[in-house]
């Protein structure tokens, strides 16, 4: 099946999410 | 006690597998402690936003001090050679000036989880030793495919972002037990 990938920066970027709080 | 990872809530973003995070620190008074009894579970996760979570509240690699070990594996694979997923396989080994640990290991975590690797299911584990002098990154994987190691190293090479001349070598776990480093 598909992998699910992320870069640095997607990365990053959710850690600002709330729900990563 | 080790606790398997929740299932993602609602809106987080799944990770591709799960994955459980290690501490060890070596005793000082007790040498005949084993291996295994100095490993202290800390958390697993499933999501970008469960990691994000543990990792703000554990301290950072490069803050701690004597010799201290943070073990980040598959969940289902422990950290120590002897688990199947490992016991064929090696590790490559990156050895760090003091005060890189935390930013390569956010580094190269963050190419773990995010699947950066493109070797499939090789990928076992990520260790970050800090020592008295360098410090230690390792990446676990399962087999002792030299395509499949060569990718991995291209792949560090390109997200840790190191400074010229870091060495890495790569060995066995088979190798670590003959000549006693390591375990």
């Amino acid at each position: 099946g598909t992998r699910i990938v992320y870069d640095r920066s997607r990365l990053m970027q959710l850690r600002n999410s709330p729900l990563a709080k | 006690a080790f606790r398997p990872a929740p299932k993602p809530g609602e809106g987080e973003h799944p990770l591709q597998y799960n994955y459980a995070i290690w501490f060890s620190r070596r005793s000082q008074g007790n040498k005949s402690m084993r291996y295994d009894q100095n490993l202290k579970f800390i958390a697993s996760f499933a999501s970008v936003e469960q990691f994000w979570n543990i990792h703000s509240y554990i301290v950072r690699p490069g803050d701690m001090s004597g010799h201290v070990d943070y073990h980040l594996f598959k969940e289902g694979i422990r950290p120590m050679w002897e688990d199947d997923a490992n016991k064929h396989g090696g590790k490559w080994i990156i050895r760090l000036k003091k005060g890189l640990a935390s930013r390569c290991w956010e580094n190269l975590i963050l190419a773990m989880l995010g699947e950066q690797f493109m070797v499939g299911e090789e990928i076992c584990g990520a260790v970050i030793s800090i020592r008295f002098q360098d410090d230690i990154l390792s990446l676990w994987n399962r087999s002792n495919d030299q395509t499949i190691t060569s990718r991995i190293r291209d792949t560090l090479q390109r997200v840790l972002n190191l400074p010229p001349n870091t060495i890495m070598e790569y060995k066995a776990h088979t190798d670590s037990l003959k000549d006693n480093t390591s375990f």
